[in-house]
């Protein structure tokens, strides 16, 4: 038996914003530990994972692991019918169950939805990530910064380039209209409300597909802040953290390199 | 010419 109950849908709506336009289906691994999914983009340059912790529901209830199929794009028009303070709850059997149901409560509990999911078998690759890996440079910096930066430069063209340097990171972009650059540089004391903070071991400068940035944008809702993480020749790790260690959305991109 | 290389070339499959 499964069984999950968020107090408020709100969460999951806004994790489901987070990947639905980079994956089409992927597999909810389900485990004690909470819900988890990892699944890469149609040209495998783009590999997106998420974790939802046991923490984060207000009930959670796994007797053993499963495996929920889903498509990305259904689950989304099912859960559009949970009001956003609405609690939502997942119920599915551990047995090969064909779908998941649904449970859309009010704060009055007066009116209660009930959704069935068809499941689906999805044959999925998955990546080993390392967990601690020494990156070269790490970047963390108000997610509303980030859409701004990201927003505003893929306007200009698809190349866009992150270089750090000590106490200073670099966005570029070049595309057929022209380019630009946007320099951001650390915030100097601890008390300011929106910090950048910038670590660098090794000063690094790589290049990456502007529309996957800007894509990443859509993860702001869920957290206040985001953090970047570069190693040279690497893909690029991007972490949005929800509140109170519940979870994140992870996205992890190649970078364009010269062939 | 810039590209991509897919992300099984950094990371190993389990």
């Amino acid at each position: 038996m499964f069984e999950a109950k968020l107090t408020e849908s709100t969460t999951i709506k806004r994790v489901l914003d987070a990947i639905k336009d980079l994956i089409q289906q992927a597999n909810f691994d389900c485990s004690a530990d909470g819900l988890s999914l990892q699944a890469m983009d149609t040209p495998h340059v783009c590999l997106t994972t998420m974790t939802l912790r046991s923490q984060a529901f207000e009930v959670y209830r796994c007797d053993r692991p499963l495996s929920m199929g889903i498509n990305l794009s259904s689950i989304s028009k099912i859960l559009k019918c949970a009001a956003s303070k609405d609690s939502v709850k997942i119920v599915a059997d551990d047995e090969g169950a064909d779908c998941a149901e649904f449970i859309f409560e009010n704060e009055s509990a007066d009116r209660i939805a009930h959704f069935e999911l068809k499941l689906m078998d999805i044959d999925s690759e998955h990546l080993s990530i390392p967990e601690d890996s020494d990156y070269q440079a790490i970047i963390s910096m108000p997610s509303a910064e980030y859409r701004r930066i990201f927003s505003d430069l893929s306007i200009i063209g698809d190349t866009i380039t992150i270089e750090i340097n000590k106490n200073t990171a670099c966005f570029s972009v070049e595309g057929d209209i022209g380019n630009g650059s946007l320099n951001l540089a650390q915030t100097d004391s601890a008390d300011e409300k929106n910090p950048v903070t910038i670590n660098v071991k090794e000063p690094v400068k790589m290049t990456f597909p502007g529309k996957y940035l800007n894509t990443f944008t859509k993860a702001v809702p869920i957290s206040e802040f985001v953090t970047l993480c570069l190693t040279d020749g690497n893909p690029l790790a991007i972490e949005f953290s929800l509140p109170d260690e519940a979870g994140f959305v992870r996205y992890f991109l190649a970078p364009k390199i010269d062939q | 010419r810039q590209c991509q290389r897919i992300l099984s070339t950094y990371y190993t499959l389990e």
